[in-house]
């Protein structure tokens, strides 16, 4: 079973 | 100031039909250079980030930095009682309240007028750095559209995988299994029919099929779609504007 990662962390808030 | 006219109004409304089912809430940046926006979808998984740069424009002028903070269901409303073939003109000022939209239609001297209130939204706007992929792929949008479309019926996750010569899209559910197979190809009477595949690594990444459906919406607004894969990064799908580009960036699954 596949779990869904998150988009965050892989993006810097500017 | 901002007075910002599009040529015809279907293509400011394609742009917001190709996000506006998976983000609701968007701060428009509007600078000298043109309109940018991002936004995440609320399970973070799905980031969009939108570029329509001033080219795109019949007209453009923007004296200063401007933040439009809109809810795009409000949006989508006033879009549709435009008709396609209208010019559109946003305006506001530099401190606005509301964006005005402005439906003319030339031959008819037929003008409608409409104020879209604004929102105070609170999100971060996220660096977004060039990052290193491993297979690079570019394909008809309308193609990709009916394989994601296809598959996703038989699962909830739809895996990619890339080798050397060879495009894999695969569904496994409890109805039964289905893949579509392709190999890059080149048409000379109209190349954006063609398949482009470039491998640096061979990928095998696990999406989810809720997400790609809303990223296929997309592929109203260009014949072709980029797609960028890495195991160690989100999937780029981008979909090229004369000027600009409407993105994807979609986080994978991954073994638990």
């Amino acid at each position: 079973k596949k779990k869904q990662r998150s988009i965050e962390g892989f993006f810097k808030k500017s | 100031m901002l007075e910002a006219k599009f040529e015809e109004a279907s293509f400011f409304k394609r742009i917001i039909d190709g996000f506006k089912d998976c983000v609701q809430l968007v701060n428009f940046q509007c600078k000298d250079d043109g309109i940018i926006a991002q936004a995440v979808d609320d399970s973070r998984v799905l980031l969009v980030s939108l570029e329509i740069g001033s080219e795109s424009f019949q007209t453009y002028r923007c004296d200063h930095p401007i933040t439009l903070g809109i809810d795009l269901n409000s949006l989508s409303k006033i879009l549709r009682c435009g008709n396609n073939t209208d010019t559109l003109t946003l305006i506001a000022d530099d401190t606005p309240d509301s964006v005005l939209l402005l439906f003319e239609d030339t031959k008819r001297e037929r003008i409608a007028e409409y104020s879209l209130k604004l929102m105070d939204i609170d999100a971060d706007f996220l660096k977004i750095e060039e990052l290193a992929y491993e297979s690079t792929l570019m394909m008809p949008s309308a193609e990709f559209a009916k394989n994601v479309r296809d598959l996703s019926q038989l699962s909830d996750s739809l895996t990619f995988t890339i080798t050397k010569e060879t495009i894999k899209f695969q569904a496994d559910g409890d109805i039964g299994s289905g893949s579509v197979i392709l190999k890059p190809y080149v048409n000379m009477d109209d190349p954006d029919q063609s398949i482009k595949l470039e491998m640096e690594q061979p990928v095998d990444l696990t999406f989810g099929s809720k997400y790609l459906l809303d990223i296929v919406k997309g592929s109203a607004l260009s014949n072709k779609v980029g797609i960028r894969l890495s195991s160690e990064a989100p999937a780029l799908f981008q979909f090229d504007l004369s000027s600009g580009f409407l993105q994807f960036f979609l986080a994978p699954k991954f073994n638990d």
